[in-house]
């Protein structure tokens, strides 16, 4: 595992901590697009779905089950606590889950290494991942405030996915017939994504200014 | 067996 791997798994899992910071110690997901966080649980439970069968290292098993754990403890607050509900914005957050998911799902029918259900649920949770974030984009450019944890959430996001670009590129220098094209397609539409994000994030940043996005 | 069926990313 090189540098860029493990900061980006670092960077992925200090992401959880700020959004679970934010819910559980703030009580308030203002900001927080449920709909995203339903896409990521989802893309976990597809994706990790081998998680007792195909064991890789320890590392691997701990992060499956502790991103699992996560993705799903944070739908649960978002729609059950009683108090943190109440924060959520329901009206603003109106992006249809089926709009991503059926077109993943018909691609990963599509395009796949292998026709398994196994290898169909995994390639979907590929593409999945790599859009799940669209409705919190959307979220974001209808929020007025952007809080600073909200900001910093989609950062550490945006910079999980650009870290593992950049392993990928060591990956393909070091080790002999490395190949895989579904997950690299689909990082560089997911990092893509956040690059109008990152423009406004740092243009922010560097004024000094409160993060808001042009709408 | 080939890297793309590995499967040793997150």
């Amino acid at each position: 595992m090189n540098i860029f791997r493990l900061c980006g798994d670092m960077t992925h899992l200090l992401s959880v901590v700020v959004l679970l910071l934010k819910i559980h110690t703030i009580k308030s997901c203002a900001g927080i697009s449920l709909k995203t966080q339903e896409l990521y649980a989802l893309v976990f439970a597809t994706r990790y779905l081998d998680i007792f069968t195909h064991h890789v290292s320890l590392y691997n098993t701990v992060m499956k089950i502790i991103f699992l754990g996560t993705s799903f403890t944070i739908v649960w607050y978002m729609r059950h606590h009683k108090v943190v509900r109440q924060t959520y914005d329901k009206e603003q957050d109106t992006f249809k889950h089926y709009m991503l998911i059926i077109p993943c799902f018909a691609l990963a029918l599509l395009i796949k290494t292998k026709f398994t259900p196994l290898e169909v649920l995994w390639t979907f949770s590929i593409y999945l991942e790599a859009v799940a974030i669209f409705p919190q984009l959307v979220l974001l450019q209808r929020t007025k405030n952007i809080d600073n944890l909200t900001g910093n959430y989609v950062f550490l996001l945006g910079a999980y996915r650009g870290l593992y670009l950049l392993n990928w590129i060591v990956r393909y220098f070091t080790e002999k017939g490395y190949r895989q094209w579904i997950t690299w397609i689909s990082g560089i539409v997911q990092t893509a994504l956040y690059a109008d994000f990152f423009y406004y994030y740092i243009k922010c940043w560097r004024n000094n200014e409160k993060l808001h996005l042009p709408s | 067996p080939k890297k793309e069926e590995l499967k040793d990313e997150l």
